[in-house]
C-alpha cells in the first residue's frame, strides 16, 4: 500500500 | 468499487440510520453504549482527515460526510438531547484499556510515520475494538433491544462484506492493504458470538437476552 495516494477505503 | 464494497458500505450506513431512527423515534438511549459511539465519532475524525488532503471521488466524500454526520448526531443524542434516558450505569468500560494499546501499536505498525498516516492507522485499529463497550453493556445487562441487535447486525455485516471485497481485490487488481486486512479480521471475530444469538434468537422473533 502507497499511502501517499490516499485510502479509498471508508 | 466491486459489489461487496457497495453492498458494505450500504450495510455500515443502514446499521448508523437504524440507530439514530430507533433513539429519534423512541426519544430513548437506553442499551445503547455511548462510549463505543464515541469511539466510532473518534474513528471517523480520525480517519477522514484526508478529506482536506486527497479527493478520491465523489462518492468516498460524500460518504464519508454523512458517516461523520451520523456519528456526531448519535453521540449528541445520547450526551445531549436524550441524555436523562442514557444507562450510564451499565455503560462502565474502561476505555484506556483500549485507547493505550490502540495509540501504542499504530505509532509501532503503520506504512507512514506522519501524523495523518499515523491518525489513519489509529482509525482502523480503533475501529477494531471500538464496538466492545457496547457488547460488553449487552452482557453486563443481559439483553438488548431488538432494533439495538439489527444495529449490530448490520455492522457485522458490513465487517464480514468488506472481508470479501479484499478478497476480491486481491484477486482483481492485486490490492493487499495489510493493517485494514487484520484489523478487519479481528473485528469481524467480535461479531460471531453475536451473530449466533442473532439468528438463533432474533431471527426467531425472540428477543435477545443472555441466561
Amino acid at each position: 500500500v502507497d499511502p501517499s495516494a490516499g485510502h479509498d477505503e471508508l | 468499487m466491486n459489489v461487496f464494497r457497495i453492498l458494505g458500505d450500504l450495510s455500515h450506513l443502514l446499521a448508523m440510520i437504524l440507530l439514530l431512527g430507533k433513539i429519534w423515534r423512541s426519544k430513548c438511549c437506553a442499551g445503547i453504549s455511548g462510549k463505543s459511539q464515541i469511539l466510532f465519532a473518534l474513528v471517523f475524525t480520525t480517519r477522514y482527515l484526508d478529506l482536506f488532503t486527497n479527493f478520491i471521488s465523489i462518492y468516498n466524500t460524500v460518504m464519508k460526510v454523512v458517516f461523520l454526520l451520523c456519528a456526531y448526531v448519535t453521540v449528541y443524542m445520547i450526551y445531549g438531547k436524550f441524555r436523562k434516558t442514557f444507562d450510564s450505569e451499565n455503560d462502565t468500560f474502561r476505555l484506556e484499556f483500549l485507547l493505550v494499546p490502540v495509540i501504542g501499536l499504530s505509532f509501532l505498525e503503520n506504512y507512514n510515520f506522519t501524523p495523518l498516516e499515523i491518525l489513519w492507522t489509529f482509525s482502523i485499529y480503533l475501529e477494531s475494538v471500538a464496538i466492545l463497550p457496547q457488547l460488553f453493556m449487552i452482557s453486563k445487562t443481559g439483553e438488548a433491544e431488538t432494533i439495538t441487535t439489527h444495529y449490530l447486525f448490520f455492522l457485522g455485516l458490513y465487517r464480514a462484506l468488506y472481508l470479501a471485497n479484499w478478497i476480491r481485490r486481491y484477486q482483481t487488481e492485486n490490492f493487499y492493504d495489510q493493517i485494514a486486512v487484520v484489523s478487519g479480521v479481528v473485528q469481524t471475530i467480535f461479531y460471531c458470538d453475536f451473530f449466533y444469538l442473532y439468528v438463533t434468537k432474533v431471527l426467531k422473533g425472540k428477543k435477545l437476552s443472555l441466561p
